[in-house]
């Protein structure tokens, strides 16, 4: 099933990459995706999308911002971090 | 990398999705 599918990837995956926006944060599946993340202590690299109110248990995390840079500038810096936790 | 996005940011999560194969980083996507 897709429940169950998405269930085993998310124990696979050792880090997320949380795509925010206003839709995201009005979805209970991607709020239950990061909150199991940070209730089992993996990485998240939230993503701003497109401008939301961030939800305090994201406050501490640094975000890669695509709404105040080109695509290309925070693409790079997205790649960046995602390179730092891969090793 | 699993990606948490909303259906309604799917085209933006497409595209990342091929940048980031492109630069050798694996996402899921559901």
């Amino acid at each position: 099933s897709w429940s169950r599918q998405v269930g085993r990837a998310l124990d696979m995956c050792s880090a997320m990459i949380l795509v925010l926006s206003p839709d995201g944060l009005e979805s209970e599946n991607v709020d239950d995706e990061w909150n199991y993340y940070l209730d089992n202590k993996k990485m998240i690299v939230p993503l701003l999308y497109r401008e939301c109110r961030v939800p305090f248990r994201l406050h501490k995390l640094q975000f890669i911002d695509f709404t105040r840079q080109s695509y290309d500038t925070a693409l790079s810096h997205l790649v960046s971090a995602l390179h730092v936790i891969q090793q | 990398f699993f990606v948490s996005y909303a259906r309604k940011d799917q085209p933006f999560v497409e595209q990342l999705a091929i940048d980031l194969k492109r630069r050798s980083i694996d996402v899921w996507l559901d």
